[in-house]
C-alpha cells in the first residue's frame, strides 16, 4: 500500500538530524512503487516524486544551515512526510462538487465515459439526488446501441417516478434535442442525458458526442469513469476532455477495494475536478467528492 | 552533471515506462526487468532489440499456458454433455456481451446452446440476455425478476439436460469480489449449478476488463480463492489499455486466458493468442 511505503519512507528518515538526498530518495523509490501500486499514471508520479524530491533537498540545505546555527525546529522525517502530503493535496486540487444548474432555466447533464464504467446508474443516482435537492429531474436515454440500454434507463427512472424520454428511430443527437423539448414541455429543471458507453479513440463515436454537446448545449458534462481503470485513465480523460470540455468526473465503484489512483491522474492531467463518488449499485450510493477520503485510500 | 547514464540504462528506463503504462504492474515490471538486466550483466545481451526480445519471449512463456487458447470445448461425441460454463466478475466488466458471443461461436461450429439468466438482481439484465439469444438462436431461461440466481441457473442447466444441448453458458451478476455475502451466492449458483449436473460447473469463467489496472489481481485472487476459476476472458482489448495486468495473474495463478474481447459486436471474440497479446503490447 502506499501507506506502507510512507511508513517505510518515514522509517528511512526516522532518528536523523538531517536527511541527505540519498536518504530523500530511497525515500521517494518506496513512494514511487506505492503511487504505481495504486494505478496512479506514470506520468503524474514521476511529476509528484520530482516536485517532492525539488522541494525535500531544498529542505535538507535548509535544516542543515538551521543545525550549524544550532536551531533545529522540525526534524526531517516530519519535514519530509508534510511535503509530500501537501503535494498530494495539491494533486486533488480545490474540491468544486458545484453542478451549474441555475434557477427557472432548464439545465442539462450529460454523462460520458468507457464501456461498463457506470453511466446508466449514475444517471438514475444523479435523478434520485437532484429530487431530493427539490429540482424536477428528466432522464434522456440515448444509449440506442447496447442491448436493453434503454429499457434498463426506463426500469430506473420507474424505480424514482422520473420520466424517461425514448423515441425509436432517431440517432442520439436528434434523440437528445427531443428529449429536452420533452423535458421542457413537462417543465422538468434538469435533464440528464445517458449515452453509450465508447472508446476514447472511437472517432465516429467522439464526433457523436460532440454532435450532442452541439444540440443540446448541456450545461455540465461529466465523465463517469471507473475507479478500477489504470494507466488508461489518462488518455481517456485527455481525450474526453479535448472534445467536449468536461466539467467534472464522476469516479464509480469506490465500495471496492480499487485504490483509485486515476483519480489523482485524471484530475492532474486535465484540471477538472471529481465532482461525484459511486459507491455501490443502489440508487442512493452517490457521494460528493471529499479529497480527504481519497486521499487516505490511495495512500492506503 | 548527469552522471553517466549508458545506453543501457536509458534502455531499461524506456522498457520500464512501456511496462508500467501497460499496467504491468510494479511485482512483475520489477521480475521482468531484474531478468534483462542479468542477461545485460552476463554480456548475453548487447543491443536494445535484444532486450526487448528477451522481454517479449519471457512474457509468452509465462502466458502460454496449457489451455490458453484451447478455445472451444471438448466436443468429441460421447463427451461431457451439456458442458456448463459459469460466467463470473465484477460490475461490467462484459460478462453479458462475453456470453452472446460465446453463444454465436458455438453455434457457429455446430454446437446447441442454451443460455442461463442468472443475473435476476440488475435492471434489464434479463433483457439484455433475450437480446442476444435473438440476435444468435439459442434458448433463453429466465427466472422472475428478484428470482433465486441459483435455481435460475438450475433451470437452464436442466433444460440443457432434458434438450440435449451441447452447452449450458450461465450469466451471473456483476458484484465486486469484496462484498462477502455476494460471493456466497456465486459459491451457491455453483453448488446448485452441480446438483443439475454432477462435476458442473466444467468450466468457470472469470470477465476481466483490460482497462482495470492493478485492482484485477485482487479480483482473480478472490473469484480464483471463492470458486476455482477455470478460465479468464479478456474483455475491451479494442480500447488503448494493454491488459498488462494479466501476466501478473497467469503467473502467479496458472489460470489460461481463452478469450479475449475486442468490441461490442457478435463477432468480436477472438481465441486467446499469447503471441499476438505480447507484440500488442510493445506496439
Ligand atoms: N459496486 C458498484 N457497482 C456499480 C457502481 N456504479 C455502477 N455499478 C454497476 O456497474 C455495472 C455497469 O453499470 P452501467 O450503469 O450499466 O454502466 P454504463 O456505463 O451505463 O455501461 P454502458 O452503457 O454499457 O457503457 C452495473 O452492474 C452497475 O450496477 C458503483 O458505484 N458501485
Ligand atoms: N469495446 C468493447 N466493449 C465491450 C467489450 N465487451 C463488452 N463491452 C461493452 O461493455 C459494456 C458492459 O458489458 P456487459 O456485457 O453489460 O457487462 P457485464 O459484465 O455483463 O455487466 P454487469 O452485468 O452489469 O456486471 C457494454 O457496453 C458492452 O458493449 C469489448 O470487448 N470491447
Ligand atoms: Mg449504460
Ligand atoms: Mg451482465
Amino acid at each position: 500500500t502506499v501507506a506502507k511505503g510512507f511508513k517505510a519512507a518515514r522509517n528511512k528518515l526516522k532518528g536523523r538530524t538531517e536527511i541527505t538526498t540519498e536518504v530523500v530518495d530511497e525515500a521517494l523509490r518506496d513512494i514511487r512503487v506505492s503511487l504505481l501500486e495504486a494505478d496512479v499514471s506514470f506520468e503524474v508520479v514521476k511529476r509528484f516524486v520530482a516536485r517532492v524530491r525539488e522541494k525535500a533537498v531544498g529542505e535538507v540545505v535548509e535544516t542543515r544551515v538551521k543545525t550549524a546555527r544550532g536551531k533545529l525546529q522540525v526534524t526531517p522525517q516530519d519535514h519530509f512526510i508534510k511535503i509530500c502530503h501537501d503535494e498530494l493535496e495539491g494533486l486533488m486540487g480545490p474540491v468544486d462538487t458545484s453542478l451549474s444548474l441555475p434557477d427557472r432555466v432548464l439545465s442539462g447533464i450529460m454523462l460520458v465515459g468507457l464501456q461498463g464504467s457506470g453511466k446508466t446508474t449514475t444517471a438514475g443516482k444523479l435523478a434520485r439526488k437532484l429530487k431530493q435537492d427539490g429540482k424536477k429531474p428528466f432522464l434522456v436515454a440515448a444509449d440506442i446501441y447496447r442491448p436493453a440500454a434503454v429499457e434498463q434507463l426506463k426500469v430506473l427512472g420507474a424505480q424514482l417516478d422520473v420520466p424517461v424520454f425514448h423515441e425509436a428511430g432517431l440517432q442520439p443527437p436528434e434523440l437528445c434535442k427531443r428529449g429536452r423539448e420533452a423535458a421542457a414541455r413537462a417543465h422538468a429543471t434538469v435533464v440528464i442525458y445517458d449515452t453509450a458507453g465508447r472508446l476514447a479513440v472511437d472517432d465516429q463515436l467522439m464526433i457523436e458526442l460532440e454532435q450532442i454537446k452541439a444540440a443540446v448545449e448541456p450545461a455540465n458534462i461529466l465523465l463517469v469513469c471507473d475507479a478500477m481503470i489504470g494507466q488508461d485513465a489518462v488518455k481517456t480523460a485527455v481525450e474526453f476532455d479535448r472534445r467536449l470540455d468536461l466539467s467534472g468526473f464522476v469516479l464509480t465503484k469506490l465500495d471496492g477495494d480499487a485504490r483509485g489512483g486515476a483519480a489523482l491522474s485524471i484530475k492532474e492531467v486535465t484540471g477538472k475536478p471529481i465532482k461525484f463518488l459511486g459507491m455501490g449499485e443502489g440508487l442512493d450510493r452517490l457521494e460528493e467528492f471529499r479529497p480527504e477520503g481519497l486521499a487516505s485510500r490511495i495512500l492506503g | 552533471l548527469g552522471g553517466g547514464r549508458t545506453l543501457d540504462d536509458s534502455v531499461l528506463a524506456d522498457l520500464e515506462e512501456l511496462l508500467f503504462t501497460a499496467d504491468i504492474g510494479v511485482k512483475t515490471a520489477t521480475a521482468l526487468l531484474e531478468m534483462v538486466r542479468a542477461k545485460v550483466r552476463a554480456r548475453a545481451l548487447a543491443d536494445p532489440a535484444q532486450l526487448k526480445q528477451a522481454l517479449k519471449v519471457e512474457i509468452t512463456r509465462i502466458l502460454a499456458l496449457d489451455g490458453a487458447a484451447a478455445a472451444l470445448p471438448p466436443f468429441a461425441p460421447g463427451q461431457v454433455r451439456p458442458w456448463v460454463v459459469m460466467v463470473v466478475g465484477v460490475n461490467g466488466s462484459g460478462k453479458t456481451t462475453t456470453i452472446g458471443k460465446l453463444a454465436a461461436k458455438l453455434k457457429d461450429a455446430g454446437h446447441s446452446v442454451v443460455l442461463g439468466a442468472g443475473d435476476t438482481f440488475r435492471a434489464a439484465a434479463g433483457e439484455q440476455l433475450e437480446v442476444w439469444a435473438g440476435r444468435v438462436g439459442a434458448p433463453v431461461v429466465r427466472g422472475k425478476n428478484g428470482a433465486d440466481p441459483a435455481s435460475v441457473c438450475f433451470e437452464a442447466v436442466q433444460q440443457g439436460v432434458t434438450t440435449k444441448a451441447d452447452v449450458v453458458l450461465c450469466d451471473t451478476a456483476g458484484r465486486l469480489h469484496t462484498k462477502a455475502p455476494l460471493m456466497e451466492e456465486l459459491k451457491k449458483v455453483k453448488r446448485v449449478i452441480a446438483k443439475a449436473v454432477p462435476g458442473a460447473p466444467h468450466e468457470v469463467l472469470l470477465v476481466l476488463d483490460s482497462t482495470n489496472g492493478q485492482n484485477a489481481i485482487a479480483q482473480a485472487r478472490q473469484f480464483h480463492e471463492a470458486l476455482q476459476v477455470t478460465g479468464l476472458a479478456l474483455t475491451k482489448l479494442d480500447g488503448t489499455a494493454k491488459g498488462g495486468v494479466i501476466i501478473g495473474i497467469c503467473d502467479e495463478l496458472k489460470l489460461p486466458v481463452r478469450w479475449v474481447g475486442v468490441g461490442e459486436t457478435v463477432a468480436d471474440l477472438k481465441a486467446f493468442s499469447p503471441a499476438e497479446f505480447v507484440e500488442a503490447l510493445f506496439e
